[in-house]
């Protein structure tokens, strides 16, 4: 494995978007780490759609009664990619652009897919498997506890202290092998990762959080998703 | 040597520093992510949030030394708001039947 790994430097990553007053991380997620695969694939990004995530995706976990995706209500990635599995694939986001609010009508046009999902997965605790997959396979979906990501500024965030309830969706794009930690005098090696919640938080968009101890859960729920060729 | 940091450094506010200038900072904060709010109350009642939040982000700069922690756009938010309004994942365990991705080698 690489030391240091950013899909932003190899154009995988489209640029950051703001889900505005909606709980659709989720989507958000989910269209990243397929935007990712299609790249790859293709070797073209392009930009793909939450909002057909928030207004089609209706998909529920058979073993838990009323866990469904539910536009700007929640919603989690792989019930998504199972969505898009079944749907035939994703549309671009200039052709079903993203309103954050929720609809009561599915404007999907299957003419205009321009993304597929071949197949998706999810990668074990282990962050050098999660290392591995991001490097093979495109940015990954994670779930993550975003407690300190309301106060977050800058830097490598590492708290002593952070629960691991996952309650937002977000995308693994890379990750340094030494972020600067002053206070604690040595280097940290940390995960960068895509927020959607525009350019003015974070560092542009992006929040830094070290690895080792799946601190904020960061390592609990990882997806990988693989795209398939348009035919 | 024998200076200590309490020696060199005099304490002049009442200790809330976190506080201090919040009227201030509550200005700028509005000006700078375009919030404006319907009535006096509801201004007041923000500006009350607010302050709450700067000291959560002192607590969390203390808790997270090497991140920086301070006024974001959600700042005039609870924390009960900010899950609400901006967070959404809807289950907290993966599906029992999820493909488990193989083990890649990552040695070498």
């Amino acid at each position: 494995l690489p030391e240091d790994f950013d899909w932003r430097e190899k154009g995988a990553v489209t640029p950051v978007k703001n889900q505005g007053s909606c709980g659709s991380c989720w989507s958000f997620s989910t269209t990243g780490a397929l935007e990712g695969a299609n790249f790859l694939e293709t070797g073209k990004l392009v930009s793909l759609s939450e909002q057909q995530l928030v207004d089609c995706d209706h998909e529920c976990d058979p073993e838990e009664e009323g866990a469904c995706d539910s536009g700007c209500n929640g919603g989690l990635m792989n019930s998504a990619f199972e969505y898009t599995l079944k749907a035939g694939g994703l549309m671009r986001e200039e052709d079903y652009p993203y309103t954050g609010t929720d609809r009561d009508t599915c404007k999907f046009d299957k003419t205009k897919i321009a993304a597929k999902v071949a197949n998706f997965s999810v990668v074990s605790l282990d962050e050098d498997q999660i290392a591995a997959n991001l490097v093979k396979n495109g940015p990954l979906a994670v779930a993550i506890n975003a407690v300190f990501m309301q106060t977050y500024i800058g830097g490598v965030s590492c708290p002593y202290i952070c629960s691991k309830r996952l309650d937002h969706g977000v995308l693994l794009v890379g990750y340094g092998s030494a972020g600067y930690a002053p206070i604690r005098m040595k280097e940290k090696p940390y995960w960068i990762i895509k927020n959607s919640w525009g350019e003015n938080w974070g560092e542009n968009g992006f929040y830094k959080i070290c690895r080792g101890r799946n601190i904020c859960g960061v390592d609990s729920m990882v997806s990988t998703v693989a795209a398939a060729v348009r035919s | 040597d024998t200076f200590s940091d309490d020696q060199l450094i005099k304490q002049v506010t009442d200790g809330s520093d976190e506080l201090l200038g919040a009227e201030h900072h509550f200005t700028l904060f509005k000006r700078k992510f375009g919030k404006s709010y319907a009535s006096q109350e509801e201004h007041d009642y923000r500006f009350s949030v607010f302050k709450r939040n700067l000291r959560r982000a002192a607590r969390h700069q203390k808790l997270d030394p090497t991140a920086t922690h301070g006024v974001t756009q959600f700042s005039d938010l609870t924390p009960a708001e900010f899950r609400r309004t901006f967070l959404g994942l809807r289950k907290l365990r993966l599906p029992k039947d999820a493909n488990q991705a193989p083990i890649l080698p990552t040695s070498d």
